[in-house]
């Protein structure tokens, strides 16, 4: 177990860095092992400093930072061991626009890297219009959920409910 | 091993038989809030063998199971079936028979519940086993629930560490 | 202590079925005092009911609806005992347009109600509509905050980053 | 009592002097991820008299003072200004002589920080009186963090109580 999870340490811990620096347009970040010399018993701490700001632990970082950091760390596992499937269920509902299209520029990054099959469920406009499809859910009758496939138009008037 | 189509038949609100058809690429799934979306990422991993009922957001197991609505009355049992393309036939060797896999969960009320694979009676172990070997399973990181991602920044380093071990 | 708390109750409770009510657009809540006699010492649950929906607990409830839920207890505490100053802090992120619009309802009832000032953090275009004024907080030089007043025009263009 | 104006120079993003105008009503705040808008509302919990690092989101409390950016150098102090219209006269009686009320929090590196109301040096503990009974202060419900609604949700019973008592 110790030699596995060191080796897949040093994959994750460099597409982290890789991934951090394609979502936030630049700056610096890595993964370090602390509190234990035992690898199987240490924890994971992030280290990152965005594009032009001062390193800092993760808890300095604003909402919408934490959440690109976490995702680089989620496709950093992902890619070291891709599924066959992804589901993500509104991770871009704190991201602004200009870093909403950053994950989506990742998400297409990902299907061309591999086979993987995903399943964005999403509020943001922008994230709808960079889908290869999509599904409604509607509650026609209240309480009785029902999928129906959209266009674009359809999805965007079914968000402003 | 791809995943192709999801059937829900009462489970949570998914109360009429619905069919999601997972195509390649990426799926947009959209809806106002509290229409179900959140449900189908549980099906999904039901199926796939979660036993803790907290990840199903309920008390017990059978809270997935359709409570009624104010048109339709409480079902008895929910099921979910899994479709799976096993062409290039990379399944586990127990499963690597046919060219397509359907696994079925189905719950009963007081009766718990049973998978099936292609038809015959399945252990939750086996139906785990399946997807593990596959690189996902109903503990995936790569199925992220809604809210996780601030679980993830805000959780102890130790306890952030167990996302390495899935990488391994 | 005691008749004060069990007072506070009374009125909280009453002012959360209300604004839940209001919020949903119909439905049942109410909270209940829970796993001891002593109200100094109890729990506070929160047992609620979506229109056409079976009574929930709450974790049964989709994100946007516990939101709501949520900010309908917020408030009634608050309305109990108003404030000089409310902030929120992005907690439209996780609603859709149509409830985006049931809690700018929700502010304006407040601010006739209440004579608190309100500052809303967001970057939900329909929020930005409803407010009565305008701040934007950029950073020309990175890592250095700046605020400008903004109007809703260029308030769109910035959260488009 | 009315809150009309916060003023920040030096703390955290907002290195130089920062005036925002709280005026009646609905005020909005916008901008991109990171550019310092949840700074802004832990400014005013700060000079309120916050006394907690990690409602900063810092390790200790000098993580609050401009640790400098690629343009700019490190400051070496912070400082917070909350002006108050008290021409009703409500205020508690210690502070009650003006019709304007100026609470200036500031802290310099490695030497603490300091309260000041109208110029005079005040105590932290009457500053977080003067806000108490003004049915406000660090720990108000009516200042709702980024993230706060989700952990109200799944909090213990018990610790939810606690909403209660600042309403009696
Ligand atoms: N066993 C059940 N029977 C019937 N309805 C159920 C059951 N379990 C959950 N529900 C309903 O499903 C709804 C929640 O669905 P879900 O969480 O998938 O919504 P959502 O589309 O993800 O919404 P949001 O955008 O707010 O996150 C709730 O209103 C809940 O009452
Ligand atoms: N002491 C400090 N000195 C300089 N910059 C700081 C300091 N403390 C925090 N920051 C910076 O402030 C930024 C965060 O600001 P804030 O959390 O207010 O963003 P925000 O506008 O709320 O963003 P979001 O929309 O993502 O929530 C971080 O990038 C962080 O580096
Ligand atoms: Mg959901
Ligand atoms: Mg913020």
């Amino acid at each position: 177990g110790r030699q596995r999870l060191l080796a897949a340490f040093d994959v994750v811990n460099r597409n982290f860095a890789t991934l951090f620096r394609h979502l936030f347009g630049g700056g610096e970040a890595n993964l370090v092992l602390v509190e234990s010399e035992d690898p199987l018993d240490a924890g994971l701490e992030i280290m990152c400093m965005p594009p032009g700001k001062k390193l800092a632990t993760l808890s300095l970082l604003s909402g919408g930072e934490q959440t690109l950091t976490a995702l680089s760390l989620i496709f950093a596992v992902f890619l070291a061991n891709p599924a066959p499937i992804c589901v993500l269920d509104e991770v871009d509902a704190p991201l602004d626009d200009a870093n909403v299209t950053r994950f989506c520029d990742l998400l297409d990054e990902m299907t061309r890297q591999t086979s993987t099959r995903f399943l964005i469920i999403t509020h943001h406009a922008v994230t709808m219009s960079r889908m290869d499809r999509l599904f409604g859910v509607t509650m026609a009758e209240r309480g009785v959920s029902q999928l129906v496939s959209v266009d674009l138009a359809r999805a965007e008037a079914l968000v402003d409910g | 091993v791809e995943f192709t189509k999801l059937r829900l038949t009462g489970f949570k609100s998914f109360v009429d038989p619905t069919e999601l058809s997972i195509a390649r690429g990426l799926t947009g799934v959209v809806g106002p809030n509290g229409c179900g979306k959140s449900n189908l990422l549980e099906a999904l991993r039901w199926v796939m063998g979660e036993n803790r009922p907290t990840a199903m957001r309920g008390a017990g197991m059978e809270d997935v199971i359709f409570a009624g609505a104010s048109s339709r009355p409480a079902r008895n049992y929910a099921e979910v079936t899994l479709t799976i393309d096993n062409t290039e036939r990379r399944a586990p060797a127990a499963f690597n028979t046919a060219d397509q896999i359907e696994v079925i969960r189905r719950i009963t009320r007081d009766a718990g519940s049973v998978f099936k694979t292609n038809g015959r009676e399945a252990r939750a172990r086996d139906v785990q086993m399946l997807f593990a070997d596959a690189s996902t399973g109903s503990h995936s990181p790569a199925l992220v629930r809604q809210g996780q991602i601030s679980e993830l920044i805000n959780a102890r380093p130790k306890a952030r560490r167990r996302i390495l071990e899935e990488a391994a």
